[in-house]
This record gives C-alpha cells, structure tokens and sequence, in this order.
C-alpha cells in the first residue's frame, strides 16, 4: 500500500502571470513527482500541490528563489489518512 | 438498510453495492439497479434507475467519482440515491418529476480506481488498464470522451494523471457510459459529479468558444448555485469548462453537449482547498444536502424546459 509519511500539500496563491509560467514549468518536470491537485491556470485559481516528503525541500527553495508565495495545507499527509482508515475501520464496525 | 447505513462516512464498493440492493428492495416501484458492463478488471457497473414506469422517457443522468480518489463524490451519490428514493411520494416536485422523467445514477463511476484508491494508493485518479509499453497504469476517464480527443490539456505520457488513453471511449468504463447513453436516446440533461474547488460548470472544456447555450446554461447554472448556497453558505464559482478552470480536452459532458443533450453540467464540490481529496467524512452530508438543492434546481428545470 502507498505511503505519504511526510508528504505535504501546499497551496500558492498565484499573483503574477509570471508565476503561472514558473509553475507550469514545476508541473511538467518529472523529476521531484510533483501531484498538482489543482493546476497553474490564472491569478483567481489557487494551486496545490501534493509534494513527496523527499522533494519538499528542493520545491520550497524553488518556490522562495522565485518569490512565489505559499502556505502548507496538509502538513503530513499520511496522518490525515491514518486518520481517515481509522474512522472508516470504526464505522464499518459499529454498522455490524 | 438505509436506517442503518452511516451517510456520514466513507465506505468501500462491496459495501455500497451491498446498499444499492438493500435500497431497491426497500423501494420495488421506484427504483432498480441495472448493470451497464463491467469495468476493466471485471467488475460490475451498476446504474440506478429512479422511474415510476414507461420505457426510454425523457431521463436525466448523474454520476459521480469518475475520478477514484475524489471520495465526497461517491458519497454524495450515495446520500443523493436514498434521498431520490425518500423524497418521492414526500416532496411535491420530485415527485411531479418521477412521473414525466426518469434518474439515472452511476454512483461509482470508476469501481477499479476507487478499490485501488482504497487498497492501494489514495491518491489514485484514473482507471486501471494497462498501456502497452508503459510501466504506467491507467486513463483518465475525464479525458478520454470523443470531445476535442487529444486536444490541449490533456497529455499523451500514460504516466500522467490526465492521459487521454490510446483513442476515444477506449476505457471500458466510459465506453458503457457511451452505449447507455446512445442506446436511451432520450437524455435531456448530463450531470457529472467531481471533487474539489467548488464549481459549477458546462461546456465547453476542449475548447473556449461559448457554446450555443452558453447563456441560458450560465443561468440555469447560478440559479442552481444560488439554491446551494442558501443551506450552508458555501461559495461556488459558475461558469465553461476552459474558462472557468482551464482548456481540458475529451470530457464527458462535452461529449454530452455535442450529443444533443444540452443540459450537461459538471460539479466540483467542496472544498476550497483545507483538505482536498481528503475531505473529512463529518463534511459529507453538509456536501451532500447543499449538492442536492442545486441538483434540485437543475433537475426542475430540465423538466420544465422540454427541447
């Protein structure tokens, strides 16, 4: 089963057609495994990004080398959705 | 049964299939479960079918979570059957639908990429066929529809959560959509249910030109969102496909649209971005009901609007 221990998704609110571009260019490289939840498409449209733990520095250097603001939505993944197997383990005893 | 069953939390496929039948049972006149075909690894896909009798009469579609890992949607398919099912003969206007119209909904639009997305990977969005010569799985199912096939923004790597897959319809999945679709005839309005970001929306998404209805959609749409928006307060965003969000190619309510069905609208639900696809199970039924108003409103004009 895939694992998101230490994986981040982190939110950018968009203020600059420049900064589209700049992660646009984020979205098509391959190399950090970048899962764009919502995708660099203009100023009113927020961007999140789930980022692997192992990448999370490399992407948050890029993001301040260009100045590009961000904030962090979900900060471990994987313990919202421990979270959330646990709650579902719990429903689906108590309905038995 | 429905008495019992827990709306408020997420649950796996057996489980809701095990609930479709415990709904038919509890409603023999109103409701049936049809199976459209089976998916890529060999499950069954069930649509619900809300009708009072009558054969091929003006229906309206819904699905929900053509993309596995956007759980609040199968969810609020769920929630929405039972209150279908529990409204009629309650409430005076689903009712007067049920007797000119039929429903039909596909709550689990995508069965094998929700199983892996509760197996295997949460995060998983596609379906799970096998593309030759790739190590990667999978079709978007959202861009795999004869609508702008292969067009901008949808991507040719079979690794890409929005592969458009090797041609149109080549997904067993939307394939079985297609064949009801076309073989019915009768569709007046399309409605397909995605998660998050909180938008309502129509065609077109391959391109962004208006379409023909463009205008009367637009309305049709925030009178919709109004609807939505008067139980909980929350906030969405009305609008085409390309223009609202971005230029996306091979989507289904385009395909929809194209088709002749001119009421074809797509929902993101919530939520503005705190969780995402992780949305909290005590957020579903707030979803659901505030969802349900606006299918209300869209379906009540479908059925007064007759084309």
């Amino acid at each position: 089963e895939k694992v998101f221990i230490g994986d981040q998704v982190i939110r950018v609110n968009v203020e600059s057609e420049e900064q589209i571009l700049l992660l646009r260019a984020l979205e098509q490289d391959t190399y950090w495994d970048l899962d764009f939840w919502l995708h660099p498409v203009n100023t009113e449209v927020p961007v999140d990004i789930r980022v692997p733990s192992s990448s999370l520095y490399a992407v948050k250097d890029y993001l301040r080398a260009h100045n590009i603001q961000f904030s962090v939505m979900i900060s471990n993944l994987q313990e919202l959705l421990d979270e959330e197997k646990a709650e579902m383990e719990e429903n689906n005893m108590s309905e038995r | 049964s429905s008495k019992s069953f827990n709306f408020g939390a997420y649950h796996s496929l057996e489980t809701i299939y095990s609930w479709m039948d415990g709904l038919v049972a509890a409603h023999p006149n109103l409701v049936t479960k049809e199976q459209i075909g089976t998916s890529y690894e060999g499950r069954p896909m069930y649509v619900l079918k809300f009708s009072t009798g009558g054969d091929k009469r003006p229906a309206i579609w819904v699905d929900s979570g053509i993309h596995s890992r956007e759980w609040v949607s199968q969810a609020t398919g769920v929630w929405t059957a039972n209150q279908i099912a529990s409204d009629y003969g309650t409430d005076a206007s689903l009712t007067s639908l049920l007797k000119t119209m039929d429903i039909y909904l596909l709550i689990l639009a995508n069965p094998d990429g929700y199983v892996h997305s509760h197996t295997s990977d949460r995060m998983w969005r596609k379906t799970r066929s096998k593309n030759p010569g790739s190590m990667c799985r999978g079709v978007d199912p959202n861009r795999n529809w004869d609508a702008g096939f292969g067009g901008p923004g949808a991507s040719t790597n079979p690794c890409s959560d929005s592969y458009h897959g090797p041609s149109p319809h080549s997904e067993i999945e939307v394939k079985n959509v297609v064949n009801l679709v076309k073989n019915h005839g009768n569709f007046k309005s399309f409605i397909s249910i995605h998660a998050y970001s909180q938008l309502l929306m129509y065609p077109y998404g391959y391109t962004c030109t208006d379409a023909l209805h463009a205008a009367e959609l637009d309305s049709v749409g925030r009178s919709a969102v109004q609807k939505l928006s008067s139980l909980h307060g929350t906030t969405y965003k009305v609008g085409s496909i390309c223009k609202i969000i971005y230029q996306a190619s091979g989507g289904s309510i385009d395909w929809t649209y194209n088709l002749g069905i001119k009421y074809s609208f797509a929902f993101e639900l919530r939520d503005t971005g705190r969780y995402g696809f992780i949305l909290p199970a005590n957020q579903i039924i707030p979803t659901a009901s505030e969802t349900w108003l606006a299918l209300k409103d869209i379906m009540e004009y479908v059925r007064d609007h007759s084309y």
